[in-house]
């Protein structure tokens, strides 16, 4: 696994030189990234709140697989309220990727990261733009999306890595993909842009280093994750959650009442397989009363077990 | 840690949990009962 | 012409100044620290809960000022109360169908 971490700048020139993206839009199916910039990003997004923030990813290409070593922060913020919020931190990352070359830091840059606070990993229209821009001009480039909230709710992180088709590319249809929670403002957004782009499968890796230095820190973590509340920290998550429950139920109300009653089982018999916007609901509401059970399990737990007096 | 306040916002949060979890079984009933309908409704329409 | 609305002003920015620090105050302090009688007071308070600049209540049976904490919870009920009703009148809904 620490061979990862080398860098060959030959090696790279190669990769990129032979330019095999033309060829294939979807020759890049990997990423796999280091614990390092994955706690990097998952700090970067969390401190961000509610707003999204931006960072660029380093490493190199091997194979159909990115390996992603490092990550840094753009001092950009809010990025899906304009189409290309990278463009105000071009200054920045030349001087940050300059000056890690003078430390022996040869990695490139990429691709780039973004959160979504609350609002889970996928890409908006900014973002594809944006992405199919870098493609142009920057390949290879992944982009990254992580979403800090969910990520404390679920007790996961919550990311995606996607890269975009060019232009007039029309993909072969992959059938249904895993299916995401998407709050209500979002869900036009999400759908129009769907096709055009495809998730790469993450996994992670660690060095012996990180290894050592996470055995080191294993006890605080778990005092940290033990004293910790879920049910506290992400009451205004789920109760945003909770609203976007009782819009959508409202919204599937109207379709229900309107829509024609046979119509939908024609469509289930023709193969048109998606599920009805009550039985997107369902999941939905099984996911946040999931999330609140693990939540007020480890309040009983620690209840039970430093409250109760023993008889 | 055994005060009054602790065991109100305590049970507070317990109780606004439940509440959660019972909405989410009723939609989900109300889901359930909703393709009943439909199902019944396809069978015996006289079209 | 201006004397009552400056006045209005300035206390205003006093009150936001005094109310900060706590949850709970006592309208007959608040009036001490303005030197106003305390039905002005709570006419001021009235008009900035109104305007959305204090979020909070006013317990006039015990001249208190209640300071964001109800406001807290009033989210969650809020958002579980229109969960509640949808999903009432969805069931509604799915009856008329049968």
């Amino acid at each position: 696994v620490d061979a990862l971490f080398k860098y060959d700048a030959a090696e790279q020139q190669l990769a990129q030189s032979c330019k095999p993206w033309l060829k294939d839009p979807h020759h890049y199916k990997h990423v796999r990234m280091s614990a390092l910039a994955l706690l990097k990003i998952a700090m970067h997004a969390r401190s961000g709140g509610n707003l999204e923030v931006m960072g660029i990813l380093q490493g190199k290409v091997v194979g159909d697989t990115f390996i992603v070593i490092d990550s840094f922060a753009l001092p950009v913020e809010g990025t899906e309220t304009r189409v290309n919020a990278q463009a105000e931190a071009y200054e920045y990352m030349v001087d940050f990727l300059d000056t890690n070359k003078a430390v022996h830091r040869p990695e490139n840059a990429v691709g780039w990261y973004h959160s979504h606070p609350g609002y889970g990993c996928w890409l908006s229209g900014i973002d594809v733009n944006t992405q199919m821009m870098n493609q142009q001009y920057q390949e290879p480039w992944l982009a990254v999306v992580v979403d800090p909230m969910r990520t404390m709710a679920a007790g996961k992180v919550e990311i995606g890595a996607f890269r975009t088709y060019p232009k007039d590319y029309k993909p072969a249809d992959e059938g249904p993909s895993e299916y995401q929670t998407i709050p209500l403002d979002k869900i036009e957004d999400f759908g129009v842009h769907a096709k055009s782009y495809y998730p790469l499968d993450i996994t992670f890796f660690k060095s012996s280093t990180d290894s050592h230095l996470l055995d080191l820190l294993w006890n605080k973590y778990w005092v940290a994750t033990l004293s910790a509340s879920p049910l506290i920290s992400n009451r205004d998550f789920a109760v945003g959650q909770i609203a976007d429950v009782a819009e959508k139920l409202e919204q599937a109300e109207g379709q229900l009442t309107h829509g024609g009653r046979l119509g939908r089982f024609v469509e289930k018999k023709k193969g048109a397989g998606d599920d009805s916007a009550l039985s997107k609901i369902c999941r939905d509401t099984s996911k946040l009363a999931a999330e609140q059970i693990k939540g007020l399990s480890t309040q009983v737990i620690k209840n039970a077990l430093f409250n109760c007096r023993l008889t | 840690c055994d005060t009054e306040a602790f065991t109100r916002e305590y049970l507070t949060e317990y109780n606004d949990t439940l509440l959660t979890l019972y909405l989410a079984a009723m939609t989900r009933g109300t889901h359930t009962a909703n393709e009943v309908v439909d199902k019944y409704v396809m069978a015996y329409d006289k079209q | 012409n201006y004397v009552e609305d400056l006045l209005k002003k300035i206390r205003t920015q006093v009150l936001l100044k005094i109310i900060q620090p706590y949850t709970r105050v006592r309208i007959p302090f608040i009036a001490a620290k303005l030197n106003i009688p305390a039905p002005d007071v709570e006419q001021l308070l009235v008009s900035l809960i109104l305007d959305g600049r204090v979020a909070g209540c006013i317990d006039q049976v015990n001249q208190i000022l209640e300071v964001g904490s109800r406001q807290e919870g009033a989210k969650r009920y809020t958002a579980l109360e229109k969960w509640a009703n949808q999903i009432g009148s969805l069931h509604a809904a799915v009856q008329n169908k049968l």
